[in-house]
């Protein structure tokens, strides 16, 4: 049944939520049935797709509380996609965790006991994805996406502090798969921002791909405005402008997803 | 004495260490004896500035732990610039100060702490301005920094998801105000990564003088690839290229918001 995603990167925006967003959009066009989890107090996912504020509760935060899946589940205007969205409440969730113990597995618990309970196998079964869009933090509530997921799609913005941040990230990953969950592995790598026109986004993907080599998708996101407009019409960009370089890059990284899948 | 300014917004990557950096680094140019404190467990404050990482301890969290300011100050390359790093130990911070009670206070404690035994007005007098450079949330770091501030100052990227976030930024603010630091006000709000070629950077710009008029200030930070191609070198963008548009918006804002001190 369905895989679990965390999308995440401490290094604030190099493009979680939009890569959460777009590859979901991208997963669903091709009939995958894709759920979005926004674990980010921002409520950014959330926003993009158009999931107006008032109809966000209980949202994850109600999730990692004990609330069912099912009543935390919103329907977004792209089939195939649904979304648990967030909401403002999970801003005093990383102090809240800290109180209790083994405050790591509350995610896992939330959507494992689904499937225990056999509910999930009834909800978690009608999804093929499920993307967690994590805050820019390795806090606890990346620290419960990662112990949930069953891999890590790293976003990496093709800037100097972002590739600086890396490392950090993949000793966490490490942590986190000796630790609270051995089934981790690494989903990919995928350079987001990329412009051509400077020699600095060349310098960060041949870094990363020297060190992390097959890791990372062939599939490089370009910087393009449009990307950045289509949030404010609280559309994914492969709504907004299918035929941009953005959104046909998403579409790309979805289609190598599926085929480094196929193969595993 | 000196004036602590908090550069600070849950927001990732809408310029907050930039801003720290080469506002800093402005200020500096003009004779102001300047500290920057680190509280990201990025690091990437203490990168940018060439700082290396064995160099670094105790910093930022051994400063909040107890650790005398002069033990934790590191000289950077540009006189009347100094710095307290951060080291990975921060990362945890969050989650330690949980435990504890009165955990906002560690922060200004530490560097009031000075103050009271006599040695800050010995150590906090060298300085200026102290700036701190706040992590991508609203967790207790970024509380610390606000309840130690005399002033926010907030770095907003012209872009749809960074706006949306502001309300969330300045609610939080009004809460420390009211509960922790009645002194706190608004240094500022700068505009950060105006992309003149798109219609979004200016729709933003617009709505934000809307609602906060005289908070923003005139100068505004273009996207400049020179500024994002700077911390790759460890120097500010003033010294890596100083005639770069970038590097002359930051010494506007610098000029602009002396002048504005000087009517205050
Ligand atoms: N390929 C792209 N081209 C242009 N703009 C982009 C692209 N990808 C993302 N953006 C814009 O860059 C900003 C940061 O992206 P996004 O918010 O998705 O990052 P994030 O990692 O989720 O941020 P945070 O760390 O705050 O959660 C947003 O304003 C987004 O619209
Ligand atoms: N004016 C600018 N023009 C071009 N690039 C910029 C500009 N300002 C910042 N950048 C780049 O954008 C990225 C984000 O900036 P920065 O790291 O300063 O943001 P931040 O808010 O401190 O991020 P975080 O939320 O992770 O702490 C960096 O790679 C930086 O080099
Ligand atoms: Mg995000
Ligand atoms: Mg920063």
């Amino acid at each position: 049944s369905g895989r679990i995603i965390a999308v995440a990167n401490q290094k604030g925006g190099v493009g979680k939520t939009t890569t959460a967003i777009n590859l979901a959009t991208a997963l669903a066009a091709v009939g995958m049935r894709v759920l979005i989890l926004d674990l980010d107090p921002q409520g950014n996912a959330s926003t993009g797709l158009g999931i107006k504020p008032e109809t966000r509760p209980p949202g994850s935060y109600g999730l990692i509380h004990g609330v069912p899946l099912g009543e935390t589940v919103r329907k977004t205007e792209i089939p195939n996609l649904d979304l648990v969205p967030s909401t403002v409440e999970l801003a005093g969730a990383e102090y809240e965790l800290a109180q209790i113990s083994r405050p790591q597995y509350l995610l896992k618990t939330a959507l494992r006991s689904e499937i225990d309970s056999g509910s999930l196998e009834a909800t978690r079964a009608p999804y093929d994805y499920i993307l967690i869009d994590c805050p820019p933090a390795l806090g606890m509530l990346t620290i419960n996406a990662l112990a949930a997921a069953d891999s890590l799609l790293v976003p990496l913005q093709c800037e100097f502090f972002a590739l600086e941040g890396l490392s950090q990230l993949l000793s966490i990953y490490e942590r986190v798969r000796s630790s609270f969950n051995s089934v981790l592995q690494i989903q990919g790598v995928v350079l987001t921002m990329y412009d051509k026109r400077n020699n600095l986004s060349e310098q960060v993907a041949e870094d990363v791909r020297n060190h992390l080599g097959e890791k990372v998708y062939d599939t490089v996101i370009p910087r393009n405005v449009r990307v950045s407009e289509a949030p404010s019409f609280g559309r994914p960009v492969l709504l907004y402008d299918l035929h941009c370089a953005g959104a046909q890059a998403y579409a790309h990284l979805a289609s190598e997803m599926l085929k480094r899948e196929g193969v595993r």
